[in-house]
């Protein structure tokens, strides 16, 4: 069986929000060291890999391999009938078709309980090479995402070219075009808002800013977003959450031009 | 103009 309760149902609503707009249904892998999620989008462009360790939670019980299968507009259906500073667990038992979802408010004054119907999702797991990436870039996750937008008015393309200088993200479409150039920022004040790049040689791949987008979504999870590149394979967009674990994603390139 | 990649060939099914 499954018990794992988070002190604060945001995290979970963040997390569905994070990869709702990619993935419709997808099973969440939980064992004894967490609950993981691996999932492409139905166009084979991008991949989501989502990792809640158990000890982000409190308690975590899982004492077998149990796959949620679940849908994930029904889950975001029922997550809204939770307060943001609600206390969340969720249940499983091995042999059930349901998951557990309970709700408990601060004081305990208020307690909701949920079933939410599980189904048998048949996914294919994918190994993820371990990739020693050409550029990878550590910025502040706003930032990326004020970038997404605002380039998202000029294309629906994105080109980022990455040198020791810095990295330049830009668009070119029918209004004209634009770009945004961050320099690698060794001395600013917050270290929140520094641009860091490490740097094996130069990259310029184009991607999809419709999937970026689906991406910023994150945002809210970390205040940091890594960005790791070579040309010719696919980015990896990482947000890392605090004492938990991580949302990555994968995008494909665009090829030609 | 650009073409859409995809992710088959890059990972490995298990």
């Amino acid at each position: 069986m499954l018990e794992a309760r988070l002190p604060q149902a945001k995290l979970l609503k963040s997390l569905l929000e994070a990869i709702k707009e990619l993935v419709v249904e997808c099973n969440f892998d939980c064992n004894d060291s967490g609950i993981a999620v691996q999932a492409m989008d139905s166009s084979h462009v991008a991949l989501v890999a989502l990792l809640l360790r158990a000890d982000g939670f409190d308690p975590y019980r899982c004492d077998r391999n149990l796959p949620l299968g679940i849908n994930l507009t029904s889950l975001n259906k029922i997550l809204k009938c939770a307060g943001n500073e609600d206390i969340l667990t969720i249940k499983a038992s091995d042999d059930g078709d349901v998951l557990n979802l309970v709700f408990e408010s601060k004081d305990s004054d208020r307690i909701s309980e949920y079933e939410l119907k599980l189904m048998d999702i048949d996914s294919e797991h994918l190994g993820i090479p371990d990739t020693q990436y050409d550029a990878v870039v550590s910025m502040s996750s706003g930032e990326f995402q004020r970038i997404c937008r605002d380039l998202s008015q000029i294309s629906d393309s994105i080109v980022i070219d990455v040198t020791k200088e810095g990295i330049k993200f830009s668009a070119s479409g029918e209004v004209g075009n634009g770009s945004v150039t961050l320099k690698q920022s060794g001395s600013v004040d917050r270290e929140d808002e520094a641009t860091t790049i490490e740097l094996q040689q130069a990259v310029s791949l184009t991607f999809s800013l419709k999937y970026f987008q689906y991406f910023t979504k994150a945002t809210p999870l970390s205040s940091r977003v890594v960005l790791s590149m070579s040309n010719d394979v696919p980015i990896l967009v990482e947000y890392k959450l605090d004492n938990l674990g991580y949302v990555r994603y994968y995008l494909a390139p665009k090829i030609g031009d | 103009t650009a073409t859409q990649g995809r992710l088959d060939g890059f990972f490995t099914v298990l």
